[in-house]
C-alpha cells in the first residue's frame, strides 16, 4: 500500500493521542 | 461424569487435500447437547495446577471438559440454564477459575460468571451484568469490556474480576455515541482498545483512562464490518475486519476478511489485503476467529476456511464432516489447535 497516502506517522501515537484527548 | 473416546476412523472419508495444514487430534462428543452455540479452550486451575480444558456451550447447558490425555475428555462440571438461553462463551485471558457466558434470545440480555466452589466441588453462577448488551470482549489482565444500550444512551465499561467472580474494579469508557458492534484488543499497544460501530467507524480508547482517542471512518463499500483483531506496528494500526454482508464483486471476489491499515494520528486508512475464498468456493462469513496471524471462518456453505494473514491467501479448507455442516470455529487459547463444532455438540480438534 502507499504509505505516503496515510500522512505523517508517529511511533508514539498512543501516548500523543492520550495527551491530547479530553479526560 | 462421562468419558468420551476419540473417534478418528469416520474421518478417513475426508478429502485430505482439502484439509491442507490441518491434522485431526481428537474428537469430543457431547451427548447432552441439544444445540451447541459456542466452544472455547482455556486453562482451568484445579488443586493448584492448571490444565487445558474445553468449554462447550449449548442453549441450555454449559460444560467444562478436562483433558485426560490428548484423545480422551472427561466432563468435569456442568451449569444449567432454564430461563434464558446461552448465546456465547466470552473467553477472558488470564482467568483460570471462572467462565463468562452471554445469555439472551436474539441479543445479549445477561452476562453470567460460572464458578465452581472448590470446597464442595459444586457449580454455581453469578449475574455480572444485565441490560441491552450490544458487544462484549474478554481482555488481558482479568478484564471484560461491554457496551450496553445504543447511541447517546450507551454505557461502555471495563470490569476487572476479583475473587469469586465478582467485580474488583470498574472503569467507564467514553461513549462514541453510536452503537458498538465489536471490540478488539491491540497487539503491540497494551492499553489501547478498539471498537467497530454501526456507522462504519473504528474507535480507539485508552482503556486505562477511559479516554476516547479517535473515531475513524472506514470505507463504506463494506457495511457492518466487525473488528476481530488489531496490531500496532511502526506507528500504524493494522485492523482485521470480517464482512458478513458483502456482495459478490467481479474485481475482488468475495472477501471474508479484510486487513486495513490506519494512521491513528491522521485517521487516514488504506486497504492492505482482502482475504477471499479460493476459486470454485462459495459462501459468506457466518462465524469466525482471528488469533495472531491466522483467521478462520465458518461459511454459509458449511465449510471452514483458514487464511494466513501474512501470506495473504487461504491455507486450508475443511469441508463438512459426516455430511454435517460446521457451525462453530475457534482458535484454542491454550495451544495452536483449531476447534471446529457442529450443531449436535460434536467438537473436532485440529492441529494447525
Amino acid at each position: 500500500c502507499r504509505k505516503a497516502d496515510l500522512g505523517p506517522i508517529s511511533l508514539n501515537w498512543f501516548e500523543e493521542l492520550s495527551s491530547e484527548a479530553p479526560l | 461424569h462421562s468419558i468420551e473416546q476419540t473417534e478418528i476412523g469416520d474421518l478417513a472419508a475426508c478429502d485430505s487435500l482439502n484439509l491442507g495444514n490441518l491434522q485431526l487430534v481428537s474428537k469430543l462428543k457431547n451427548p447432552s447437547c441439544s444445540c451447541s452455540v459456542d466452544v472455547s479452550a482455556m486453562w482451568w486451575e484445579r488443586a493448584g495446577a492448571k490444565e487445558p480444558c474445553i468449554v462447550i456451550a449449548c442453549e441450555d447447558v454449559v460444560s467444562l471438559w478436562r483433558s485426560l490425555d490428548m484423545s480422551q475428555w472427561e466432563k468435569a462440571y456442568t451449569w444449567h440454564f432454564t430461563e434464558v438461553p446461552v448465546l456465547q462463551i466470552i473467553p477472558v485471558p488470564d482467568v483460570f477459575d471462572l467462565i463468562c457466558v452471554a445469555l439472551g434470545n436474539l441479543e445479549i440480555r445477561e452476562i453470567r460468571v460460572l464458578l465452581c466452589s472448590s470446597s464442595a466441588e459444586s457449580e454455581k453462577q453469578v449475574l455480572l451484568k444485565s441490560g441491552n448488551i450490544k458487544a462484549v470482549l474478554g481482555l488481558a489482565k482479568r478484564r471484560l469490556v461491554s457496551s450496553i444500550g445504543t447511541f447517546g444512551d450507551q454505557q461502555v465499561q471495563i470490569i476487572t474480576f476479583g475473587e469469586n467472580g465478582g467485580s474488583k474494579d470498574e472503569q467507564f469508557l467514553m461513549s462514541p455515541d453510536e452503537t458498538i458492534l465489536a471490540f478488539a484488543e491491540v497487539q503491540g499497544a497494551q492499553e489501547a482498545l478498539l471498537g467497530s460501530t454501526i456507522m462504519n467507524n473504528i474507535v480507539i480508547w485508552n482503556s486505562k483512562t477511559g479516554q476516547l482517542l479517535k473515531k475513524m471512518h472506514i470505507d463504506d463499500c463494506y457495511q457492518a464490518s466487525v473488528c476481530h483483531r488489531a496490531y500496532s506496528e511502526m506507528g500504524l494500526l493494522f485492523v482485521v475486519l470480517s464482512h458478513s454482508c458483502v456482495k459478490e464483486s467481479q474485481s475482488f471476489g468475495n472477501p471474508v476478511f479484510q486487513l486495513l491499515v490506519i494512521n491513528p494520528k491522521t485517521t487516514l486508512s488504506l486497504d492492505v489485503l482482502l482475504y477471499s475464498l479460493p476459486q470454485g468456493q462459495a459462501g459468506r462469513f457466518l462465524d469466525g476467529d482471528v488469533k495472531d496471524h491466522v483467521a478462520a471462518a465458518v461459511l454459509t456453505s458449511g465449510t471452514i476456511a483458514i487464511w494466513d494473514l501474512l501470506l495473504g491467501h487461504c491455507t486450508a479448507l475443511l469441508p463438512p464432516v459426516s455430511e454435517q455442516n460446521w457451525s462453530l470455529v475457534k482458535w484454542s487459547g491454550t495451544d495452536s489447535h483449531l476447534l471446529a463444532g457442529q450443531k449436535d455438540g460434536n467438537i473436532f480438534i485440529y492441529r494447525y
